[in-house]
């Protein structure tokens, strides 16, 4: 679960979520 | 035999009656048959995700579903899924959302003409982030000129990954419950993040 609540916390988690979408979809 | 060795560290403790651990585990074998065969013929099996029909259709290979709440929030969930979306884009994975520039520009300058207006509380983001590519949230802008196919739980199945855009109330709501079915009838992956 990658929280994106706030303009900080999206700045920060966004590129683990697009790490792992590219690992998802290998 | 691993489902099996579980099985037994699972189901061991709660057994009451006295029976004899072997006959138990010959019980337990004769169960678990079934669920050995079907695991049998699923590896016979081509690859049953929607990843045999992405190959031959490259615009599903990097297609991301988003589920988010249509319906009235506390806030306006709809910028934050627009700018969620726009960063997908920017990185090569498809969301169904089209975003066409009028001037046919592809400079990342003129990209800033049709952003989604982000309302924020604050404007802690960087805009050098190299995710964003060019995105600005500062700006102003309007979405007038997008071309937009709306997606629904009918694209589910060509998605590669389903994104759930959980709030509060969306995790209650039965749109939410309903592509989450979808989706694991479809077998596909989930990424779940909080807004």
């Amino acid at each position: 679960c990658i929280d994106l609540t706030t303009n900080e916390l999206f700045s920060r988690n966004v590129p683990i979520l697009l790490r792992r979408l590219e690992t998802m979809l290998g | 035999h691993e489902s099996l060795t579980i099985l037994h560290a699972y189901l061991r403790p709660q057994m009451l009656s006295s029976e004899e651990p072997e006959e138990y585990v010959q019980k337990l074998k004769q169960t678990v048959r079934p669920l050995a065969s079907i695991a049998i013929s699923n590896n016979n099996l081509k690859p049953k995700l929607s990843s045999t029909l992405d190959e031959n259709d490259s615009g599903n290979a990097r297609f991301v579903y988003l589920s988010y709440s249509r319906t009235t929030e506390k806030w306006n969930v709809i910028h934050a899924v627009e700018r969620l979306i726009f960063v997908l884009e920017a990185n090569h994975f498809h969301t169904g959302v089209q975003m066409k520039n009028i001037n046919n520009n592809s400079s990342r300058e003129s990209d800033l003409h049709h952003l989604p207006k982000i309302q924020s509380k604050s404007s802690s983001i960087n805009p050098n982030d190299s995710y964003l590519h060019g995105f600005n949230p500062s700006i102003t802008t309007t979405t007038s000129i997008d071309t937009r196919r709306i997606m629904g739980p009918g694209d589910i199945r060509h998605c590669r990954v389903m994104i759930v855009c959980l709030t509060p109330k969306y995790f209650l709501n039965e749109h939410c419950l309903n592509e989450l079915r979808l989706c694991e009838i479809y077998q596909k992956p989930i990424l779940v993040v909080l807004l």
